[in-house]
């Protein structure tokens, strides 16, 4: 599981102070699939942040089954990280400076089990870009590298923020089918930031976030 | 109006050539609110591109009024776009350096008559930003940010990139508000690409789009 308890985050810059995160306590179980909901500037790509050990806790604490990740230091986070969770960006976050398939290999490359990068690329319609650099490729396309990228390593637990943003209805459908062909099939736990309502219904979990705290958690199935 | 003629862009890159517009005919009346719909790379971003000068078109012409833009040098273009063109890009191109007023304050500068950066910023919820840089803004606050910059120098042709991907519901009705407000009381011509074909409904005309063509213009309402 994956523990939040008491969790506040303020960021600072010179006299001001955003409480971007107040007191939150969260749970996610092992295999689940939970979906963030909430206006823009609520909290949810910083919760993402914080449940993934990207970012430091102002308080509280995370725990990821049994390890104790606020307590880690930034070797063990990065070596935490990279064994066992997958991230979609809100920005994607590709590397400029490689092609679409160098950007997915990387991916690859520190992974115990990984799959084949022209694979997962063609599973979702990239197959004829793979040697073109992030600035040669539209919008949705980017996206597309970025959620390849993430699941090449079949990671324990993936982190996406708002992974169909940039997409069309048609190929939305395709990505959110191999996400939840993932949880279903590989018991990937996972955590998917949407403004969509109709793509929140594919979770286990609903949360809902408002200025910075969680007000609502809704089970939808049980497992 | 905005015309292109037998408009053709090609992108090369080495061996590969990507064929992003095909021989594309498209007028768009003064005053009127476009949306145009489509797959992820099917040509939409490139279409925004040839109509605004952006980029260079491969073949073919654009015109603007009596404006012969595809015939203009880079000083011309840079004038024209400034003093009759607004833009809400796909990824935002926020100046880094600046801070949200300053972002917008630069919109304003070359403008005729420009509306109060904080005017402006307050009626996408903003106000509480304006000292923040880009990257301590939320995905949605950054996109905002964007709008608001695009807004303040009230250009009489407003392009719009998918400029409610990142935000809730009830944020994107008040954008699309104000977009419409503009349409309507100003006569701002609009072309917006989106995804959501609810969006699409309030367009005077739909441009579908696939594959670099234009497949089809509907027209919902005359003006
Ligand atoms: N580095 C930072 N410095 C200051 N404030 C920040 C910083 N990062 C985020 N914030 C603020 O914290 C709040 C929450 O941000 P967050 O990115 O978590 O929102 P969000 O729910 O993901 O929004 P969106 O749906 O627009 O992406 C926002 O008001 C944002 O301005
Ligand atoms: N600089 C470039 N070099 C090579 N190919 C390019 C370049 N820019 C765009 N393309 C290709 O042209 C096609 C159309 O791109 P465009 O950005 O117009 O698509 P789009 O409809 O806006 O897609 P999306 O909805 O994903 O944003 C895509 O297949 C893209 O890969
Ligand atoms: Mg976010
Ligand atoms: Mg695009």
């Amino acid at each position: 599981a994956i523990i939040l308890a008491k969790v506040t985050k303020i960021y600072r810059s010179g006299e001001v102070e955003t409480y971007a995160l107040r007191d939150v306590d969260l749970t996610l179980e092992n295999g689940t699939f939970n979906v963030v909901l909430g206006p823009s500037g609520s909290g949810k790509s910083t919760l993402l942040n914080m449940m993934s050990g990207l970012d430091t806790l102002t308080s509280g604490t995370l725990t990821i089954d049994d390890a104790q990740i606020s307590a880690m230091n930034h070797k063990e986070l990065t070596r935490f990280r990279r064994h066992n969770l997958g991230f979609v960006f809100q920005q994607y976050n590709l590397l400029q400076t490689l092609t679409v398939r160098e950007n997915v290999q990387i991916g690859a490359q520190i992974a115990t089990d990984p799959l084949e990068p022209e694979e997962i690329l063609k599973r979702v319609g990239l197959e004829n870009h793979l040697h073109k650099y992030p600035f040669q490729l539209s919008g949705g396309e980017q996206q597309r590298v970025s959620i390849a990228r993430a699941l090449v390593k079949q990671p324990k637990i993936l982190f996406c923020d708002e992974p169909t943003g940039a997409l069309d209805e048609a190929t939305a459908k395709d990505v959110l089918a191999i996400l939840q062909a993932l949880n279903e099939t590989m018991q990937t736990t996972i955590l998917l930031i949407t403004h969509n309502p109709s793509i929140a219904e594919l979770g286990d979990h609903i949360i809902r976030m408002n200025s910075g705290e969680i007000v609502d958690v809704l089970t939808q199935k049980n497992k």
